[in-house]
C-alpha cells in the first residue's frame, strides 16, 4: 500500500 | 475594512486547534458574501482543509472589499489562548492590511484585550475540487469516529473503511494483531445526533493513513456529527458542520499503484 497524494486527483489552479 | 465578531471566542479557537497541526501557514479569504474561507494543504500534500465560515458564523460581519489575510496559525493560536472561551472575539483588518487586530471582550466585566498579529505573504497553490459523485455517504456521531481513529492508531498505521448497505466497518491490522468495529445504520429519535446513516450506491473498501485521521478528528469539538463521503480510489471527504458553513478535510487514500 502506498500513500497517494491529492495532486493525483485534483488539479492545481 | 473587515470586521467579524464572534459571539464566542471558543468557535475560532476550536477551528484553529483543528487545523494548525496539519497546516502552519494559510490564507484567510474574506468577502462580504462568503464570510471567511480557507483552503490549505499539508506539506505532504495528502490532506486538504477547506474551511467556510459563512457570515452566519458571526454575530456581526462586514467586509467592504475582498481581502486575503496571510496567517501563521501557530502565532494566531498563541493569541487566541489569551482570551476566554465565552468572550466576544472580533477580527478587524483595514484595507490592504499588514496586521490583523484581534479583540476579546469579556461579557460580564469591562475588560477588553487587544492583540495585533503580523500578516504574511503566503504563496499557496489552490486546488480545484470538482463536485464528486460519491459511492457512499456515512453520517455518524463524531465522538464515535474520533474514538476509532485514536484507538486504532495505537495498533496500525492504516485504517480501513469498508462500507456495505448493511454496515460500515473500521478495521486495523498491526504487528500485535488486528481489530474491527462495525456500525449498523440506526435512527435515534430522542438524540438525532446519535443516529448512524449510511447511503450507499456502491460498496467501498478504502485505506487511510491513521496519522491523518487523527488530525482530522481534532475537529470533533466543532460538531457532534461527522459526514464521511467515500469513492473508490479517490480522496475521502470528512465534513464537520459549523453553525453556518463547514470544515472539510479531503484525504487521499492509500492503494497499490
Amino acid at each position: 500500500m502506498s500513500q497517494q497524494t491529492l495532486s493525483r486527483f485534483f488539479t492545481v489552479r | 475594512m473587515l470586521e467579524g465578531k464572534f459571539d464566542q471566542a471558543s468557535l475560532l479557537k476550536k477551528i484553529i486547534d483543528s487545523i494548525r497541526d496539519s497546516v502552519k501557514l494559510c490564507n484567510f479569504n474574506c468577502s462580504q458574501n462568503d464570510g471567511i474561507t480557507v483552503q490549505a494543504i499539508d506539506d505532504s500534500r495528502v490532506l486538504l482543509i477547506a474551511l467556510k465560515m459563512d457570515p452566519g458564523c458571526f454575530q456581526e460581519f462586514r467586509c467592504d472589499r475582498d481581502m486575503v489575510l496571510g496567517l501563521d496559525l501557530e502565532s494566531l493560536g498563541k493569541i487566541l489562548k489569551q482570551g476566554n472561551n465565552e468572550d466576544y472575539l472580533t477580527l478587524i483588518a483595514e484595507d490592504n492590511p499588514d496586521s490583523l487586530l484581534i479583540v476579546f471582550e469579556d461579557k460580564k466585566k469591562d475588560r477588553i484585550s487587544e492583540f495585533s498579529l503580523k500578516l504574511m505573504d503566503i504563496d499557496s497553490d489552490v486546488l480545484t475540487i470538482d463536485d464528486m459523485d460519491n459511492d457512499c455517504s456515512i453520517t455518524m456521531p463524531s465522538a464515535d469516529f474520533s474514538k476509532i481513529a485514536r484507538d486504532f492508531k495505537t495498533m496500525s498505521e492504516s485504517l480501513q473503511i469498508i462500507v456495505t448497505k448493511e454496515s460500515v466497518k473500521f478495521k486495523a491490522e498491526g504487528q500485535i494483531g488486528s481489530g474491527s468495529v462495525i456500525f449498523k445504520p440506526h435512527t435515534d429519535l430522542d438524540n438525532p445526533d446519535e443516529s448512524i446513516k449510511i447511503d450507499m450506491n456502491q460498496p467501498v473498501n478504502l485505506t487511510f493513513g491513521a496519522k491523518y485521521l487523527n488530525d482530522i478528528v481534532k475537529a470533533s469539538t466543532l460538531s457532534s456529527t461527522i459526514t464521511i463521503k467515500l469513492t473508490d480510489k479517490a480522496p475521502a471527504l470528512f465534513e464537520f458542520k459549523l453553525p453556518s458553513g463547514y470544515l472539510r478535510y479531503y484525504l487521499a487514500p492509500k492503494f497499490e499503484d
